[in-house]
């Protein structure tokens, strides 16, 4: 089963054509491995990003660089998931 | 205990095994309104079902609903698990429900996506697309919600095998499409065309892959904003309204543009609520909330498709 220990999901809220730039910039680097949840396309909608752990301080410092603006949405993934599988586990009982 | 359709916890999220007995339960309970039809099979040969919500009469008019394209957006699922139950059980009771059935019938698919669904359960809780392989790339599945003939391969999808929003080599390449594609070729009839998906709260129509507005966007924006403040009214639930490409982004090869192009006028996206704070991880205690609301929406499109002939 994949792990997801230490993905965040991140909330950026872009603010100008250029951010936006950017941000399609990362989607393209595969190497990050993002998912993104919602695409970075106009600056009145926010962008979701689930982010790898190992790719965290990458995203993070990139976005602080170029003063883009985000929150940590979801702190981490598989936290949500043990939740949710606890949750199915109790349901089934 | 839950193979009955009577005690099925609706406020649960269920394997595909599970809804799939619950599917026979519901016919075995119905038998005069609602059967199962297999439309085909997955791309690793697990059967895809609809259920036909139908009183009679040959070809009737006929309403599309499908949820789960996208595997991980596990509160469409359970939506839908949820809405063929509602309408096994309000019809008879709920006067304008009966009235609909009496004129159409509405086939409802509750898995598009069986494969995915069952890899989220098994390996991947945030995986999205099929389970296809591809020749030349150790990368696995399509998105068949980027896998229709409408401006297929153009903006807003990947050609990246390893992409979530990878569009795949062609056309309907993905069996679980095709299938979709076959059946309501043949069918001739469909009057409309809905599409659940589930994050962020929208309710949409064509285009996507254009951002130029279709022939009967005032009339589809009309009937998406009559829907979605019928959905509001059960717990003030607030969605946007609008063509694919204006409120979400660019998107080719998505359904309801296939759906619009082949002439089916009414057509439909959901994205239900979730406002990202769980992500793909809606609480399991949102589900029945979640349906209701949307079911006043879909009642809504529904009921304006069956006053409004074309």
């Amino acid at each position: 089963r994949q792990l997801f220990v230490g993905d965040q999901v991140l909330r950026v809220a872009v603010e100008t054509e250029e951010q936006l730039r950017l941000l399609a910039s990362l989607e393209e680097d595969e190497i990050l491995q993002l998912d993104f949840w919602l695409h970075p396309v106009s600056s009145d909608l926010p962008v979701d990003i689930r982010v790898p752990f190992a790719s965290l301080q990458t995203v993070k410092v990139f976005l602080e660089s170029n003063d883009i603006p985000y929150t940590v949405m979801i702190k981490d993934v598989q936290d949500l998931l043990d939740e949710e599988e606890a949750e199915m586990e109790a349901d089934s009982v | 205990r839950e193979r009955g359709s009577k005690s099925f916890n609706f406020a649960a999220y269920h394997t595909l095994e599970t809804i799939y007995q619950w599917m026979d339960s519901l016919v075995a309970d119905h038998p005069s309104l609602v059967t199962k039809l297999q439309i085909g099979s997955s791309y690793e040969n697990r059967p895809m079902y609809v259920l036909k919500f139908s009183t009679g009469g040959d070809n009737r008019p006929a309403i599309w609903i499908d949820a789960g394209i996208h595997a991980r957006e596990w509160v469409s699922q359970a939506t839908g698990v949820w809405t063929a139950n509602k309408i096994a059980t309000d019809y008879g009771r709920d006067t304008s429900l009966t009235s609909l059935l009496n004129k159409m019938d509405v086939f409802l698919m509750i898995v598009t996506n069986p494969d995915g669904y069952v890899f989220t359960h098994t390996s991947n809780r945030m995986w999205r697309k099929t389970r296809s392989r591809l020749p030349g790339t150790t990368c696995r599945g399509v998105d068949p919600n980027r896998n229709w003939d409408a401006g297929f391969g153009g903006p807003g999808a990947s050609r990246n095998p390893c992409s979530d929003s990878y569009h795949g080599p062609s056309p309907h390449s993905e069996v679980e499409v095709d299938n979709v594609v076959n059946f309501v070729q043949s069918h001739g009839n469909f009057k409309s065309f809905i599409s659940i998906h589930a994050y962020s709260q929208l309710l949409m129509y064509p285009y996507g892959y254009s951002c130029n507005d279709v022939p009967d966007a005032p009339e589809l924006d009309s009937v998406g904003r009559s829907a979605v403040k019928a959905l509001s009214t059960l717990f003030g639930t607030s969605y946007k309204v609008g063509s694919i490409c204006k409120i979400i982004y660019q998107a080719s090869g998505g359904s309801i543009d296939w759906s619009y192009n082949l002439g089916i006028k009414y057509s439909f996206a959901f994205e239900l609520r979730d406002t990202g704070r769980y992500g793909f991880l809606l609480p399991a205690n949102q589900i029945v909330p979640t349906a209701s609301e949307t079911w006043l929406a879909l009642k809504n499109i529904m009921e304006y498709v069956r006053d409004h002939p074309y």
